[in-house]
């Protein structure tokens, strides 16, 4: 049980049991908070079964380390985000807390109502400096059958609102700010990223309650069988795809620096 | 074929191979990428005198020098004189996906110091 408490594995421990027989106890546990504060750790992190390591984040560690190019990574659906990265050595993914997911109460509620979001961020070290946040959504693609695909133009498009929820939200109250919105069209399937940086950083840097962010989706055609299909931001949207909800649920996406070292600059391929 | 002789090894100060293997020490349940690095270790001797190359400061010229005349005082030491970071991508303790950029995990250069 020890060994998967402690990052110094037990044949180390042991080596450090003979060499030092009277301090190693201690010396071992300062050995131990030097690794800890190397990885800006508090303890050593034993995954559960259930984590989620989020497709963006192994594409932009493949990215930044060279291990493939913008260019050659098919599968990369982004561009690497330069900007961001330019002043970050930490790029953190969060996933919403989702027994804490407020549907709207049924007397208010419809498809287009904003659905809350609750992003637990205090897992953030206070000495992070967090620089931009991002919000990706996916939204996929609606296939026209029959006469609605002769129709081109606003029949196509949603709307996307992504708000900051101010206040404790009280049934059929929300009190937001809009952080950003997208109009988008329905025919395409791909990740949208939303700049809700001024709502993350009133979160951490002047640690403001943090009351959520809000999502709307509007569909400007009004088309029923399009409502609620194209922007993925519930579990029960598509009912025959469950399994994919862990991979395409929304993802909020902090960019920080610790104070130690130098940006996520990237690498080329050798 | 006859063995080599009569050519010295060379002992010098310099870098070495070092594949740090995270399932090896057991890091590899939170560690996601990459597997494992090249890290390398610096090794060798700082002989007198010692040559240009070896990257050498001020002091481990002077203490190798004096190293020469008195062996009490020891010779400088081979280390990294050049370093580089690498980015990993892990689980934190409240299994949250984190990309880091950490510094000076990769030796580039050794010298005697």
């Amino acid at each position: 049980e020890s060994s998967h408490a402690s990052l110094i594995p037990e044949e180390g421990k042991k080596k450090a049991l003979g060499n030092h027989p009277g301090q190693s106890h201690e010396l071992l546990r300062d050995f131990e908070a030097t690794l800890l504060h190397m990885f800006g750790l508090q303890s050593r992190p034993r995954p559960s079964r259930s984590a989620v390591v989020p497709q963006y984040l192994v594409d932009l560690y493949r990215l930044q380390s060279g291990e493939v190019e913008e260019a050659e990574g098919h599968d990369v659906s982004f561009e690497y985000p330069e900007k961001s990265t330019s002043r970050a050595n930490t790029v953190r993914a969060f996933h919403h807390e989702e027994h804490m997911e407020q549907m709207p109460s049924d007397r208010t509620y419809s498809i287009e109502t904003p659905l809350r979001f609750f992003f637990n961020l205090s897992s953030i070290p206070e000495d992070e400096l967090l620089s931009t946040a991002e919000l990706r959504l996916y939204r996929q693609q609606i296939k026209e059958l029959g006469l609605e695909s002769q129709h081109v133009g606003n029949g196509d498009l949603h709307r996307i609102n992504v708000y900051e929820v101010l206040k404790p939200p009280r049934p059929g109250q929300l009190i937001t700010r809009l952080l950003d919105t997208r109009l988008v069209s329905h025919n395409t399937t791909s990740w949208e990223s939303f700049d809700v940086s001024p709502a993350v950083l009133r979160w951490t840097h002047e640690r403001l309650p943090n009351h959520g962010l809000a999502i709307e989706v509007l569909h400007l055609n009004r088309t029923p069988g399009h409502q609620g299909k194209h922007v993925r931001i519930s579990r029960s949207l598509q009912h025959n795809s469950e399994g994919d909800w862990d991979q395409l649920r929304p993802l909020l996406v902090t960019f920080g620096h610790d104070g130690k070292g130098h940006p996520l600059t990237r690498r080329t391929k050798r | 074929s006859p063995k080599q002789r009569g050519r010295k090894r060379n002992r010098n100060c310099r870098r070495h191979a070092l594949y740090v293997d995270f399932s090896d020490v057991g890091w590899n349940d939170w560690i996601v990428a990459p597997p494992g690095y090249q890290a390398y270790y610096c090794h060798g001797d700082c002989p007198f005198p010692l040559a240009d190359h070896l990257n050498s400061t001020n002091h481990a010229i002077v203490q190798t020098l004096v190293n020469s005349l008195n062996s009490n005082i020891p010779k400088a030491c081979c280390v990294p004189t050049e370093l580089s970071a690498i980015s990993m991508l892990y689980l934190d303790e409240t299994d949250r996906v984190v990309l880091k950029n950490y510094q000076e995990m990769v030796v580039e250069g050794c010298g005697c110091r």
